[in-house]
């Protein structure tokens, strides 16, 4: 419903005056404290039909007040007056507004976030092309500096503070205002922001940042497909770039973490993006140089610790109604059973999914499985090492993952297999259990392939995430080595590393820059 | 090919942590000034 | 909300608010000319002293250049009354490069800033507890001695503070 104008007016006279009493000098806190309180008795502050309305017409004359300055006379500083002003009314009303018995202090916080997200996505939609993303980005600084450092003496009010941000942002995610997309990565990656969301809180900010960063790859997912890309697209991948670096450097261990649902995410194309995530491990470990001669990796200790996955391994299996089938072929392994038959079709999308997808195939669900199955495997072989420390090579393998495995890397296409063969190098990380498992499935598959065009495939797909620029994973390195130097793969004599001078060559390179 | 990191802007051989002079995304260079810190009230 | 993805990204439908890719380059296109600028996201570093001194005109009107050299302050940092001239600049001149400087230095010597009390803390011996949360042990603090009477003079100092715990929530 429109808003009376005589409403529109009275705020507008409270903004005029609120305004003059920060252009008082500083050092008294008494005239703010009085304006907030008037507001407060006025019923203003209630977060009720008419805050959310206060708060709107504030932030409408706010930017309106931006743009109009901004085509007079284009200087930015005095056109974030209004803007300016306004953030600091927010800030100290979260300051000073009195609450009653048991609210949190910071009630409104997300009321007044709400409203904000509203207004943004209203003008987005009205004005497209026209849209100015400036004066909000504007606002979200002063807040995430004011608001964020509110009361740092409970850590409960910093998270509060923190999450209702997060909440603003996801709903302000590119997908939803793509105009506000290169502000919006501004804002989730300033270090007012980010940097906080990872630390302390026990980690309750993680999952608040993985959402973001899924949001980002979501949009970004259909533009990088191809590999080729446009200028713009290429601006905001390089940005995404610098972030990801920033988390590698400062936060690897959050990386390492949500590795699974980030690799859902990015297309294959982007193959130095993913490996800037799969690079990285955690800052008290030391990993031996892969290039080091007779390195016993299957005696390092850390190859017997499993890795954190925070990420929800097994929601696309279970999501498609595949996980009770899995989880009854692996403790059966029946024969005729029509699990492995089915397994390639239930693989599939629709037609109308393919189309959109730009792939046949359910990308995440074939993650899902793949590392799903791995990480029973894996269990399985732990338990049975336990009771059994003396079992034989050849019983190290769980046979029904194997079947699992096997079935997939014959029956599917070269686009499938692709896929798969994507989805085990993708836990080839730093030293760890699944990286172990995988690097040995990963050969294991090579030496017992019966095609040559399979063996062709599991090296194109390790060969094509070492021929970009670095950082390279620990464990695809460990793997090509392994994969080069081990006669009993008898890498050299199969007939695609000759297929032609250039690529001769290009393995020479790789296996010189290998060590 | 990718490309090559090390042109980002970013000192990834740094021991301090680069989020405290991360600029933005779109910045080849470091932001100036440090962290804003809060000090006392009776000192401003 | 949180948590799974979802099970196919690529199946999702163009509904709910999700807009077409034509339409989402368009948009990021138009974006491009209005993007964050650096002084979008710079509050202003200026510092107003609270009570300034009144000194004559032939007294330099503004600060030497050299104060915002970090080479001056490292020079300080290495004097040996110099700690008491980086506390000063960081408390006195908020909102200045000089802080920032001040600043790097006093880490530089191992000093650390808590953000709950607002002060430096240096550590007097290794921690006997550390965990990802926090460290406990002695620690020697950058306080003010208010003086209580005529033989007592206010002025800045340093106190050991012995089984301190400090979160590094508060470690800025």
């Amino acid at each position: 419903e429109p808003d009376a104008s005589t409403f529109q007016k009275q705020v507008s006279l409270l903004f005029a005056d609120w305004y003059r009493i920060c252009e008082l000098p500083a050092g008294n806190d008494t005239p703010s404290t009085k304006f907030i309180l008037q507001l407060h008795q006025n019923g203003l502050l209630r977060g009720d039909d008419m805050s959310d309305r206060f708060f709107r017409i504030l932030l409408e004359i706010s930017v309106s007040h931006f743009g109009e300055v901004m085509q007079s006379s284009q200087q930015v500083q005095s056109s974030f007056l209004a803007i300016d002003i306004y953030s600091k009314l927010v800030y100290s009303i979260l300051k000073y507004c009195p609450v009653d018995q048991g609210s949190s202090k910071l009630f409104l916080l997300p009321k007044i976030l709400a409203v904000t997200v509203r207004s943004i996505q209203k003008d987005h939609d009205e004005k497209k092309e026209d849209f100015n993303p400036r004066p909000y980005f504007r606002l979200f600084i002063n807040w995430l500096s004011d608001i964020g450092s509110l009361d740092p003496l409970h850590d409960g009010v910093n998270f509060q503070v923190l999450s209702a941000f997060a909440n603003a942002f996801h709903a302000l995610q590119p997908l939803k205002v793509p105009a506000f997309s290169f502000a919006w990565l501004e804002l989730v990656s300033h270090r007012t922001f980010m940097p906080k969301l990872l630390t302390g809180n026990s980690q309750k900010g993680w999952p608040f940042l993985h959402r973001l960063l899924v949001d980002l790859f979501q949009f970004m997912e259909p533009f990088l497909r191809n590999a080729e890309l446009g200028e713009l697209i290429r601006f905001l991948y390089k940005g995404t770039l610098r972030v990801l670096l920033v988390l590698l450097h400062d936060f690897p261990e959050f990386l390492c973490d949500y590795h699974f649902s980030f690799c859902d995410v990015i297309p294959p194309s982007c193959i130095q993006m993913r490996n800037i995530i799969l690079s990285a491990f955690p800052r008290n470990m030391r990993l031996p140089d892969p290039s080091t001669p007779n390195l016993k990796i299957d005696l390092l200790e850390e190859m017997s610790q499993a890795p954190r996955i925070l990420s929800e391994v097994d929601a696309a299996i279970k999501a498609k109604q595949m996980k009770a089938d899995v989880d009854e072929y692996l403790r059966t392994r029946q024969q005729g059973s029509p699990f492995l038959g089915e397994l390639k079709q239930r693989l599939l999308l629709s037609p109308k999914e393919a189309a959109h997808a730009g792939t046949r195939y359910n990308v995440p669900l074939i993650n899902s499985l793949v590392l799903y199955v791995g990480m029973q495997a894996i269990q399985l072989l732990q338990a049975r090492n336990r009771s059994q420390p003396q079992s034989l090579s050849s019983d190290l393998v769980d046979k029904a993952a194997l079947d699992i495995f096997q079935t997939l890397i014959i029956e599917l296409d070269t686009e499938g297999r692709y896929l798969f063969l994507n989805a085990i190098a993708n836990q080839l990380r730093y030293p760890n259990t699944h990286t172990h498992y995988f690097s040995f499935i990963l050969l294991y598959l090579f030496s017992d392939a019966h095609q040559e065009i399979i063996q062709e495939q599991i090296t194109r797909v390790l060969l094509e995430r070492l021929i970009v620029n670095r950082p390279h994973p620990w464990g695809l390195l460990i793997t090509f080595i392994e994969l080069i130097k081990n006669p009993g793969y008898n890498f050299w004599n199969r007939s695609f590393t000759r297929c032609a001078p250039e690529i001769e060559k290009l393995f020479e390179s790789v296996s010189r820059s290998c060590g | 090919l990718g490309i090559d990191l090390t042109t980002l802007g970013l000192n990834l051989n740094s021991s301090e942590n680069l989020h405290k002079t991360f600029a933005s995304p779109w910045s080849d260079e470091p932001a100036k000034g440090g962290p804003d810190f809060s000090i006392p009230e009776c000192y401003y | 909300d949180l948590g799974a993805i979802g099970d196919s990204i690529s199946g999702t439908p163009n509904s709910g608010g999700m807009h077409d890719r034509l339409y989402n380059l368009q948009m990021l296109e138009a974006a491009y000319y209005k993007l964050p600028q650096p002084k979008d996201s710079e509050r202003a570093r200026s510092y107003t002293p609270r009570h300034p001194a009144a000194t004559p005109p032939s007294y330099p009107q503004v600060q030497a250049p050299i104060v915002n050299n970090p080479a001056f302050w490292e020079r300080i940092g290495l004097d040996t009354m110099g700690t008491d001239t980086l506390f000063f600049a960081f408390y006195y001149q908020p909102n200045t490069y000089q802080q920032y400087l001040a600043a790097k230095e006093l880490k530089k010597q191992s000093w650390r800033y808590h953000r709950k009390f607002n002060t430096w803390f240096q550590r007097h011996e290794e921690p006997k507890v550390a965990t990802d949360e926090y460290e406990k042990g002695t620690y020697v603090y950058f306080d003010f001695h208010v003086g209580s009477d005529e033989l007592q003079q206010q002025g800045w100092c340093q106190r050991i503070k012995t089984d301190f715990t400090f979160e590094y929530n508060y470690l800025e």
